[in-house]
């Protein structure tokens, strides 16, 4: 069904 | 010294009430312009980002930037005290630990305050940058919210596809299958009952409907939800709350195998 992804992989910690 | 003094008190009751089961504890910012919070779920798959902007409260003072650390839980329970009609005021001291939120009723006949202990929380801000949309679907939030609870009696996940057809939600489950299709629908009176889908490109994206689902408590904020997606960015749900701000729900896709 496919893995969940997160949301660190797209955004940026500032 | 912070004073922001709310006369539609059920918005702030129904913002709480719609991210309280998502995140459990969150920083409230406060600035100049205006009172906006950005958390994650406790396994980051979602992401939420409030902005009431400072023009939306009838009085708005902060003198300075303040960050206050609040359980939702917690915010829940003392805003419930407060009735759909209520002014909602809340005040805060610099570096101070408490914060107040005194309740008016319309008639000015019963004032309440209840003091609400702050909390420090280690929360870190993710960068969220500006955007373009391969699609973007404007459609009623309870048509949405609608869906995405027909669909997670029959499965788990759901692929939302938009094409020049339309935006179809698809999920699959052990007892069978389902597709809802929504076509571009201008053609009424009503702008709040209006679906319309500005593509730039085709998208499809699988989400777990638990999210999507848990992001409809927002639909009485908003007559209309804005869903925008793109292949590798996480949608964006969207629900603005009027002529005061937005709140946004982001939720990360199922990455294929």
């Amino acid at each position: 069904k496919g893995s969940q992804g997160r949301m660190e992989s797209f955004f940026k910690p500032m | 010294m912070l004073e922001l003094r709310l006369v539609q008190g059920s918005l702030l009751k129904k913002v709480i009430e719609a991210i309280k089961d998502l995140v459990t504890d969150a920083n409230f910012d406060c600035s100049a312009t205006g009172l906006s919070l950005q958390a994650m779920d406790s396994s980051h798959v979602a992401l939420v980002a409030l902005l009431l902007r400072s023009e939306g409260f009838e009085h708005y003072r902060c003198d300075r930037n303040i960050s206050m650390g609040m359980n939702l839980n917690n915010m829940s329970k003392m805003l419930k005290c407060a009735g759909n009609d209520d002014i909602i005021t809340i005040k805060g001291d610099d570096g101070g630990d408490t914060i107040t939120f005194m309740f008016e009723s319309p008639n000015q006949d019963k004032i309440s305050d209840f003091e609400m202990k702050l909390m420090d929380i280690d929360s870190e801000h993710l960068g969220i940058p500006e955007a373009e949309y391969h699609a973007i679907v404007k459609m009623p939030s309870s048509e949405f919210s609608r869906i995405c609870k027909d669909l997670s009696s029959i499965g788990d996940t759901v692929v939302i596809s938009v094409t020049k057809e339309g935006v179809k939600f698809t999920t699959r489950g052990d007892i069978g299958t389902a597709n809802i299709v929504c076509r571009q629908n201008k053609t009424i009176d009503k702008p709040d009952e209006a679906t319309i889908i500005e593509m730039n490109e085709p998208v499809s994206l699988t989400f777990a409907l638990r999210y999507l689902n848990s992001f409809t408590k927002a639909t009485s904020l908003s007559e209309s939800v804005t869903i925008s997606l793109s292949s590798d960015l996480p949608v964006v749900i969207e629900y603005k709350i009027a002529d005061m701000g937005y709140i946004r729900f982001y939720l990360a896709p199922k990455i294929e195998d």
